[in-house]
């Protein structure tokens, strides 16, 4: 019942990386925007690259912490808890932290002379953060600990400035140091969190510097947090603290990625308004949870036929978020989803599920691998044809569903 | 709710335009 337009061919060893080329692809931001290389953090062309990597069933148990936060912080919007970072929230530590599922970097300058740090890139998050020396309670890092002692443009946002009531009516503020000295926090899904004083600094993007760029100066750590060694987090998210938000006057107010498919290609991040030839969904927020940027997915295709799914069933709206590793359906549209994707893919025999994968095939002895394309359609009529990396991750079928359709 | 994940944004060029009030998306961009 599918035409050869319906199908993409992997070929094998499509899903390792096959070739290494960490150069940069060209970009041209609209003027007045900056673009910095971005790499995943586990890959050859990560600046610092991993001593060990999780393997996809470890990253998968971490992504469900994440993607079970992400909800959980929507429920407490729901249910009127109003606060929701101080919401309850117990989730098993020893199965790593939600954090750990961020997977793409970028490298920046701060401070004057500008200090080299390599950080995790997160539109679920705003306050920005790096470890400063000293630091009591922080994990190891490749890049010299940043030192604000050394830098002749840095400056400790006193309790009584404004950003620092910025940070209170977000709660991410932590009190007065001693000195005055605002304190921050940052709490993730895990327990894990960390805190610090909140600074301002000059920061560097590729050609372009930005003055005065509000971050978390780290100084104690606890739980799982970022077990590696990256430098600290960038945070792209909607709210006040964050990058975005930060340079919106300078660049605007917009910002784009692309996300390499493999550990041995680079992507890159642009602040400012990109060139065209997107295809635009109409952007949904939440005054309760600024951070987020949300859209509304209305259909899926799979092998160019759309499935039949009640337009209710996507009415809560999707989060995008460059942290969680696997897409979340509705139940329904998941169901409807993996049916469909097995219809296409009679001719490979059914594999064990593995991890939050239930649709998964046995590819062994295959030179190449035909699957029905996926076209994610949302609101407006915007079709999104799937690379053949955002269909299938190992050997199943990269869709994971909410545990039901109010979730 | 749903979560677009990292899997399936990959390659594209995924535009967050903030101030005009989208979510654009470019295929094949790295």
């Amino acid at each position: 019942g599918y035409d050869l337009q319906s199908y993409k061919v992997l070929h094998a060893g499509a899903l390792k990386s096959a070739t290494i080329n960490c150069s940069q692809p060209k970009v041209t931001p609209s003027s007045g925007g900056v673009t910095v290389p971005l790499h995943n953090r586990h890959g050859p062309c990560s600046p610092v690259p991993s001593t060990k990597a999780p393997t996809l069933e470890e990253m998968l148990r971490r992504d469900q912490l994440r993607a079970a936060y992400i909800t959980r912080k929507y429920s407490g919007v729901k249910g009127g808890a109003g606060d929701v970072e101080q919401s309850d929230v117990t989730v098993p530590t020893t199965l790593g932290t939600s954090l750990g599922t961020l997977e793409y970097l970028i490298t920046v300058g701060i401070g004057s002379p500008a200090m080299t740090q390599t950080m995790l890139i997160d539109t679920g998050s705003d306050v920005s953060w790096v470890q400063c020396k000293p630091c009591s309670q922080c994990h190891t890092q490749a890049d010299s600990l940043f030192d604000p002692s050394s830098s002749s443009t840095y400056s400790a946002f006193p309790c009584s400035s404004s950003a620092c009531a910025q940070l209170r009516r977000s709660h991410q503020g932590n009190g007065c140091s001693s000195r005055s000295q605002c304190q921050y926090i940052v709490k993730y899904g895990d327990g894990s969190s960390g805190t610090g004083t909140y600074s301002s600094d000059k920061l560097v993007l590729g050609s372009s510097t930005v003055k005065n760029f509000q971050f978390g100066c780290s100084q104690s750590e606890s739980g799982n947090l970022l077990k590696d060694q990256t430098d600290g987090l960038m945070g792209l998210g909607g709210g006040a603290q964050s990058l975005a938000t930060q340079t919106a006057g300078t660049f605007g107010k917009a910002f784009s990625y692309c996300l390499p498919p493999t550990t041995g290609s680079p992507g890159f991040l642009t602040l400012g308004a990109a060139t065209s030839g997107f295809v635009k969904t109409p952007m949904l927020r939440s005054s309760q949870v600024p951070a987020y940027y949300g859209v509304r997915l209305q259909a899926i295709r799979v092998g160019g036929k759309q499935l039949s799914i009640p337009t209710s069933v996507f009415s809560a709206g999707s989060i995008m978020d460059s942290g969680t590793i696997i897409t979340r359906l509705p139940a329904t549209a998941y169901s409807a989803l993996s049916s469909a994707f097995k219809a296409g893919m009679k001719q490979y025999p059914p594999a064990q599920p593995m991890g939050i994968f239930d649709t998964c095939f046995d590819f062994s002895g295959q030179s190449s691998v035909s699957i029905p394309t996926v076209v994610l359609v949302f609101s407006g009529g915007v079709a999104v044809n799937l690379a053949s990396d955002g269909i299938i991750l190992g050997s199943c079928l990269a869709f994971a569903a909410n545990s039901d359709d109010s979730s | 709710l749903g979560i677009i994940g990292n899997v399936q944004q990959r390659t594209l060029e995924v535009l967050y335009d903030v101030g005009g009030g989208a979510v654009g998306f470019k295929a094949g961009a790295c």
